[in-house]
């Protein structure tokens, strides 16, 4: 699966996923990728894209689990990735990528690792794949 | 706070012990696909067409597990899904089962602006494809000989398994088990 989410200087949001979907699949199945609210969501507060193990994902309502946590908990686009990661999908199931209308950015994941990477206007970068990078 | 970018190219059980002639490639498409999308940004592009751009880079990068490079059925067929979201409107367009289209992503961009619905699969996403004129290609374009190989050995193992999952490490004794767990 690729993705990605993005924010401009006025806190204009969008998201987009793009998958094969697993290896062996049977024909037919359809993961969270095009399942609007799992693997892609963007609202005026945040906009996310997932990647992992489809039936997860859709059973977590990832993409708008983030967004309600941070709508009706007051949670940061951080906690809120951290919390649906951690707590809302099982382990080694599930990667997030996020960004929010004030231009935060958060990656998560529960997996070994997860191809990604991040810019801010401020001139923060990273690229990585394992924790630690 | 200004612009900011995220993107991804899959996740899974990555081995740390991956040979640098198969882990370079995907850091320097990281690298490049998120250039992109920075200056796409710079120039003033909106966040949906930044998002359409960088995906469509990743999907023609045979590294990674969408367009160009995506897995295979257990029928060794191609069947793609992509989707878009725009945060301010709600808008959204996605697209499943499609095998010809060489960007997915690019096809559930027009679903979204130019269909009433928000998500064709199969056969009707295809023939929306087509009247829609959007590149398409032989659904060999898509298929690697690496993934041919993962197939093999996810047959082999009698799973189905994400992205960049080596099939010995999750074989199970009790059958096609998979991803159905959750």
């Amino acid at each position: 699966t690729v993705g990605c989410v993005a924010v401009d200087g006025e806190g204009n949001l969008a998201a987009a996923t793009s998958t094969g979907g697993l290896v062996n699949k049977m024909v037919g199945r359809i993961g969270d990728t095009p399942i609007i609210g799992a693997g892609t969501y963007a609202n005026k507060l945040c906009a996310v894209s997932a990647t992992g193990k489809g039936e997860a994902i859709i059973r977590g309502t990832v993409g708008r689990e983030v967004a309600a946590l941070m709508e009706y908990k007051g949670l940061s686009l951080n906690e809120a990735t951290s919390y649906v990661v951690k707590e809302c999908t099982p382990k080694f199931t599930t990667g997030v990528i996020a960004v929010s209308a004030s231009g935060e950015v958060a990656m998560s994941y529960n997996t070994v690792g997860m191809f990604r990477a991040c810019a801010t206007e401020d001139g923060y970068t990273e690229v990585g794949i394992w924790a630690g990078d | 706070m200004g612009w900011a970018i995220a993107l991804h190219g899959g996740a899974g059980d990555i081995p740390r012990s991956m040979p640098s002639n198969r882990l370079e490639p995907r850091k320097a498409a990281l690298h490049y696909c998120l250039q992109i999308g920075v200056e796409a940004l710079k120039a003033g592009r909106s966040p949906l067409d930044v998002v359409e751009l960088v995906v469509c880079a990743l999907e023609d990068n045979p590294n990674f597990n969408a367009g160009k490079g995506s897995v295979l059925t257990g029928k060794g067929t191609v069947e793609m899904e992509a989707c878009i979201m725009d945060g301010n409107t709600k808008s959204c367009g996605a697209v499943s089962g499609v095998s010809t289209v060489k960007n997915a992503i690019s096809l559930a961009r027009l679903v979204m602006e130019k269909t009433p619905h928000i998500y064709l699969g199969f056969e009707g996403a295809e023939e929306f494809a087509r009247e829609q004129g959007i590149e398409v290609v032989d659904s060999s374009h898509f298929i690697t000989l690496e993934n041919i190989e993962r197939l093999k050995q996810a047959k082999e193992a009698n799973r189905v398994q994400i992205d960049f999952t080596q099939p010995i490490h999750q074989e199970l004794k009790d059958g096609p088990k998979g991803d159905q767990i959750g």
